[in-house]
């Protein structure tokens, strides 16, 4: 059990820094940094995970005082570590990017456009779905009573612009 | 592996059948509010497995369609939703295909390509394609992301514990 | 103490249905309904109030199955609602539009504009502080690690075009 | 009546003393994530009054602003807020400035058009203009606003029992 375990937070501990960095990275600055540990490494279960992440130029601070798009992009991080351990065939997203700003609505497209893993997002913000292979539109037939779906494949648009 | 369609019948503000997809790498569902996005979500969590009520306090009849002037008691659909599984990786495609219904008696049906099962073989054959509907790492419900990044502690391990 | 209550309760439960109905109406739609109710009408105090807003060509939800968005209008109709009774000299609101797709931002926005109480709102979304009469940028100067303030007045841009 | 400035010093993310407005009817705070345009919200509930637990978690002295290599409890600074309200309608103009500070002993102080005020008496100030600030029904902070939606029942017959 002990052994599964120490597997598992390894890899995901050593994925977070990485991520998040990237995550955060923004044009000209460096990326922050985030960190797992246990708070009693001799008996992993007898104490809980602390999980901390500094946004770029910031240190030491508590989760819970960051900002908003701060938070998002710590929560997107340790999803993106636990995704590359786990490794489900696939995401489901319901407006994560709620919170952030043009600049980290723009890098979690990016990071998300380039990720392996299969993800379905769904999103208000035409600078996230830009980036989309697919859109799925959906919209309320009031007569009708019922929603419907229009799918748009953005691959085609993109190949008939080469 | 990855989605490649889904197919919803009767499924909240779904009527009659609805076919979604294909889906991409990188899908986007994009719509008004109040239209029906997160009712998607709502259907992509139900065929994998997960609890009627962890998909916004709802009771297992409150997911199936009904007008506005209808009575939730006397709705006499059936409502199920099905999601079409692709593995191209594996020696000749693989296609599953998962499908989980509400009766019209209110009663649950599990299917894998088209044939009965429990609700138990249901989840094994999730897990077999690494889902984890109990854990459910893989979706992010509106207004729960920045909750993410607060799990410490005991939770945190539990969390870890559960994926490993 | 009942007297008190009661004044404020119908007051700002004659309010509420005008109020969602204005802000939810969108072109050519006309705008849903909300309702203030009391558990107990011969004594208030023993049961509980019960708010119901119900979005344009809907009927009978409970609040909890209405959607981000809807929930976030039947929300913000309460608050001013309210304000029409207790009338207080300004608002303060800190990214209430995060769920609210373009057309309702619109609306929200609208409101706010023509409302006769001041209000200060916190806003991602140009779609929404494009109708301010001033705007306060707030920037993280890095080196000297604080905040900075810049104030643009709109109207002045306002009377320039006209 | 309305707020026509506020001038922070030392408050969370802000150095020294930044002085913000006019504000006019309708102003809209704008900036990137992590600049600081919540800690304006902070700002303004710290001088009319709302208690410090409530502002995201924070303890008087999280709230007084403190480089990232500073340990928090040998800050030397004192903090303050000041909010100037202006009233047209009264005859002859009313100007009154709130100013709430925390000393650096951590020790609290109210201030009315520059006279110490008890806390209690800053409070009765603040309901002159209408602001109650523990029911706080002018304010809606981040991430607040849906739950203001649900809240129903004897919740609700107590929120409208504290603005009546
Ligand atoms: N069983 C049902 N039958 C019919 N309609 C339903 C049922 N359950 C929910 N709905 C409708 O679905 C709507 C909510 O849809 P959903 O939450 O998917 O919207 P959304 O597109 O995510 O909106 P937002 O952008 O605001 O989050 C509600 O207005 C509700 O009327
Ligand atoms: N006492 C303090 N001293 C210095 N900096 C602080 C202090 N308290 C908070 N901060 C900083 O303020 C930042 C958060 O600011 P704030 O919450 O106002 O951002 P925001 O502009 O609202 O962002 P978002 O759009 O993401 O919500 C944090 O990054 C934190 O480092
Ligand atoms: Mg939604
Ligand atoms: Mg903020």
């Amino acid at each position: 059990r002990k052994e599964k375990f120490m597997e598992c937070f390894q890899k995901v501990s050593a994925a977070i820094g990485p991520v998040y960095s990237r995550l955060t990275a923004n044009t000209g600055a460096d990326g922050g940094s985030a960190y797992l540990d246990l708070e009693d490494t001799e008996d992993p279960f007898n104490g809980g995970i602390k999980y901390t992440a500094m946004p770029p130029a910031k240190r030491f601070r508590d989760m819970h005082l960051l900002s908003g798009g701060e938070k998002t992009l710590a929560a997107m991080a340790l999803l993106f570590a636990v995704q590359a351990f786990q490794r489900p065939p696939f995401m489901v997203l319901d407006e994560v990017d709620a919170a952030l700003d043009a600049n980290n609505v723009r890098a979690l497209s990016k990071y998300v456009e380039q990720a392996d893993c299969q993800t379905i997002v769904i999103s208000l913000k035409d600078r996230f779905f830009v980036r989309a292979d697919a859109l799925v539109g959906v919209w309320k037939n009031k007569p009708q009573e019922t929603s419907s779906i229009l799918t748009l494949d953005l691959q085609k648009y993109q190949e008939s612009v080469q | 592996g990855r989605v490649h369609e889904m197919v919803v019948e009767n499924f909240k503000s779904y009527h009659d059948r609805v076919r979604i997809g294909p889906f991409k790498k990188f899908t986007c569902i994009i719509g008004p509010n109040g239209s029906g996005k997160s009712n998607l979500m709502d259907a992509v969590s139900f065929v994998l497995g997960v609890q009627a009520r962890q998909l916004r306090g709802e009771r297992l009849r409150d997911l199936v369609y009904r007008t506005e002037k209808e009575d939730p008691k006397k709705n006499q659909r059936t409502a199920s939703v099905e999601l079409t599984y692709v593995d191209d990786a594996v020696e000749g495609d693989q296609t599953l295909v998962f499908r989980r219904l509400i009766t019209r008696s209110g009663e649950a049906k599990f299917q894998v390509n088209n044939v009965n099962v429990s609700q138990a073989d249901y989840h094994k054959r999730l897990e077999g394609i690494n889902i984890l509907s109990k854990v459910r790492n893989f979706l992010v419900f509106q207004g729960d992301v920045e909750a993410t990044a607060q799990r410490q502690g005991k939770d945190l391990t539990a969390f870890f514990e559960q994926i490993s």
